[in-house]
C-alpha cells in the first residue's frame, strides 16, 4: 500500500542521510522518488562527496561509488536486519583510509547482524574475530584450513 | 549466531565433504585468487534457492555439481546444508517452535533438485516462506557479490524501488 | 580479407597460449573461432588454469578472469604494440602474488611500450619508475604533486 | 617515451592549468579514492576523440567541463593537450615529418568541440587519422577503463573479433 512503501521509503533515506557523511567524513546523500505517483515510482541516488557541487551518481569515482552504495545496503539492514550479510570483496575497489571507514561501521553492525565477509586487504581482515582459510593445495580442490592473523594476511598476499 | 553452519559436498570446486562452522559475528573468509571463497557465497545462495544458473556463474544447474580436476573425476551429486539457530523464533512459518534449523538441497546429474527442511523433504516454496520478510532471499540486499557492489546504485530506480520493499 | 585475418587470428593466439602459463605459473589457454566461415566467425576465450578441469571462462573466479583478460590484452599488444597502455587499476581482484606475476609481465613489456597505470597496491606501486601523485587538498579540486616512494605507498593508503 | 605529457584545464575536477610530464615508460598515478585519477584517463580517451559522453561517466557532454565545488564557480570552457614524440615516425598521416605531435580539444558550454593539431585547427577524423592502425583509439585495447578488464573476455564473440581486427 502506499502508506506502508513512503513509510519504508522515509525510515531508509533518513538512515542512509546519516550514514553517508559517517562513512564519508562529510558531504550529504539521499533517496529520491523519481514520479508522483507513490505506488509505481521509482527510487534514484543522489550522493555529494564532501566539498563537492556533483549530486549525480554517474560522476563519482570508483571507490565513491562503493561507499555510496555500502552506505545505502547497511541503511536497508538498520531498518530489516537479516539473519546475517554477506559480502564479496565489496572493499576492492577502497583505498586503505576508507577501508578502515567501512571496517568500523561493519564492527558497529556486528552488534546486531552476523557478517561473512571476504577480503584481500590486511585492514578488512584484522577486523575479523573468526579466520576461515580456503586452500588449493591440491589443485582445483578447495579445503578448509585453520589459520591465524599472520597466516591469512600472508594467504592474502600469496 | 544465526548461520551455524555450512556443510558442502560435491559443490564447486569443495568435492570432498567439509565442514565450516561459524563462531563469531565477524567471520573472514580468506585464501588466493581460484581456491574457492565465494564458491561458498554461490553455495548459500544456492541452498535458500536461486534457480538460475546464470547467476551462479554457470551455464546450466549440473555446473554447480563437481566436475572433476586433472587427478579426479567429476562427481554425481551436490549438496549444501545451512544450520540455522532460532531460539529467538526469527525464521517464521511453523517451524519457529524448532530452536535449530536445517536447510538442504541435492542435486544430481539427472535430475531435479531435491530440498530438505529439519532432514524432511519439502519444496523449495518452504524454503523460501521461511525467510520471507526477512530480508533475506537468493537475491536480496543482504548477500552481495563479488563486483556487485556499485550495480546497488546504478540500478534502474524501478529495480532499486523492489531493493526497499523487501525490506518492508 | 580472410588471409589477413586468420593471420592475425594465429598471432594472437599463439602469443596467449605462451602468456597464459607465464602469468599463471601453468595451466593453458587459446582463442576459438565460433564459426567455419572466417569472414564473419566470432571468437571465444578457453581458459584452464593450473589442475583444474574446466575450460569456459563463466567458472572462472573474479582474479582468474581479470588475469586472463591481462594476458590477451599483452598478446595484442605484442603484435601490434600501440604508443602507449593505459591501466586503470587492473589489479584491484587480485591478490599479491598475482600483482607479482602482472607486474613481471608488465615490466618486461615496459621495454617496448610506454605504460601509464593506477593502482592502490604497494607491489605494483613500487614498480613505477615515475610517480605522479594527484591530490585534492582543496575539495573537489585536483592537483597533481610531486611524491616518492613512501609518500606515494602512505597516499595509497590513505 | 612516445606520449610526452598530458595539459589538462577545466576538464572534470581538474579546474586549474595543469601539466603532467611523462619521463619513463613506468608511470604510476597514485591519490585517494575520487581525487581524480581517473578523470586524467577519461582526459586521454576524449581528447583523442570518444565522442559518447556515457562513455566518460558523464551525461551530456558538457559535463566534462568543470561545474564548480562548494568554493568555485563552474568555468566556461575544457582543453586537453596531450604531445607525443613523433620521432620514430610511427604516427602516420602528412604529420609523420614532425618530431614532435601535439594533439588538442577544446569545448565550451554552448557548443561544438574543437580540434586542434599542432596548433592547427582540424577535424575530428584527422586526429582519428592519425592513430589509425597504430593500436592506439578511443575504445582500443590500449586502455582499459577502471572495473572494465574482465569484459574483455566476457565479451561477446563477434565483439571480441572487432578488438582483434583493430590489432591487424
Ligand atoms: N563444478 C565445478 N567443479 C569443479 N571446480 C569448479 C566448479 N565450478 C567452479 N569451479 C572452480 O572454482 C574456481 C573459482 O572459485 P572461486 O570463484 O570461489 O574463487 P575465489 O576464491 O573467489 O577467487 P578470487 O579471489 O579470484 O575471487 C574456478 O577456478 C573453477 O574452476
Ligand atoms: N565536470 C566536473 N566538474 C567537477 N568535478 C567533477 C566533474 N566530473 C567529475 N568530477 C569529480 O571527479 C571525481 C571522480 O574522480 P575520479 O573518478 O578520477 O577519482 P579516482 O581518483 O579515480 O578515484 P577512485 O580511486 O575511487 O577510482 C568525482 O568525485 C566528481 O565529483
Ligand atoms: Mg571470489
Ligand atoms: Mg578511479
Amino acid at each position: 500500500t502506499r502508506a506502508k512503501f513512503k513509510e519504508t521509503f522515509d525510515q531508509v533515506n533518513q538512515t542512509f542521510e546519516a550514514y553517508f557523511p559517517k562513512i564519508f567524513g562529510g558531504g550529504q546523500a539521499c533517496l529520491e522518488l523519481t514520479g508522483d505517483e507513490l505506488l509505481d515510482a521509482g527510487i534514484s541516488v543522489k550522493a555529494q562527496p564532501p566539498g563537492k557541487r556533483n549530486t549525480s551518481i554517474h560522476v563519482l569515482s570508483g571507490g565513491e561509488k562503493a561507499l555510496t552504495a555500502i552506505a545505502l545496503v547497511f541503511s536497508l539492514f538498520q531498518l530489516n536486519p537479516a539473519p546475517f550479510c554477506i559480502l564479496d570483496e565489496v572493499d576492492a575497489p577502497l583505498d586503505d583510509a576508507n577501508v578502515g571507514r567501512y571496517c568500523n561501521l561493519v564492527k558497529a553492525m556486528s552488534e546486531k547482524v552476523q557478517f561473512l565477509f571476504i577480503s584481500h586487504n590486511k585492514i578488512a581482515i584484522e577486523m575479523a574475530k573468526q579466520l576461515c582459510g580456503v586452500t588449493m593445495h591440491e589443485p582445483g580442490v578447495s579445503r578448509m584450513v585453520a589459520v591465524d592473523i599472520d597466516e591469512a594476511i600472508a594467504m592474502a598476499e600469496s | 549466531t544465526p548461520l551455524k553452519s555450512i556443510k558442502l559436498s560435491g559443490f564447486k570446486s569443495f568435492v570432498d565433504p567439509t565442514l565450516i562452522t561459524l563462531t563469531s559475528n565477524l567471520t573472514a573468509i580468506v585464501g588466493p585468487n581460484g581456491c574457492g571463497k565465494s564458491n561458498v557465497v554461490d553455495a548459500i545462495r544456492w541452498v535458500i534457492g536461486e534457480s538460475s544458473a546464470k547467476n551462479l556463474r554457470a551455464e546450466s544447474m549440473a555446473d554447480v555439481i563437481f566436475n572433476g580436476t586433472t587427478n579426479r573425476k567429476p562427481v554425481g551429486q551436490a549438496s549444501i546444508e545451512l544450520t540455522f539457530d532460532n531460539t529467538d523464533g526469527r525464521l517464521s512459518s511453523e517451524y519457529a517452535k524448532y530452536n535449530e534449523i536445517s536447510v538442504r538441497r541435492i542435486l544430481q546429474r539427472d535430475g531435479q533438485s531435491q530440498y530438505f527442511l529439519n532432514g524432511t523433504r519439502c519444496r523449495r516454496k518452504d524454503i523460501l516462506d521461511i525467510f520471507l520478510g526477512t530480508g533475506l532471499g537468493p537475491r536480496s540486499y543482504s548477500i552481495i557479490e563479488q563486483g556487485m557492489i556499485s550495480r546497488i546504485i546504478e540500478a534502474k530506480p524501478e529495480d532499486l524501488r523492489v531493493f526497499l520493499e523487501e525490506t518492508a
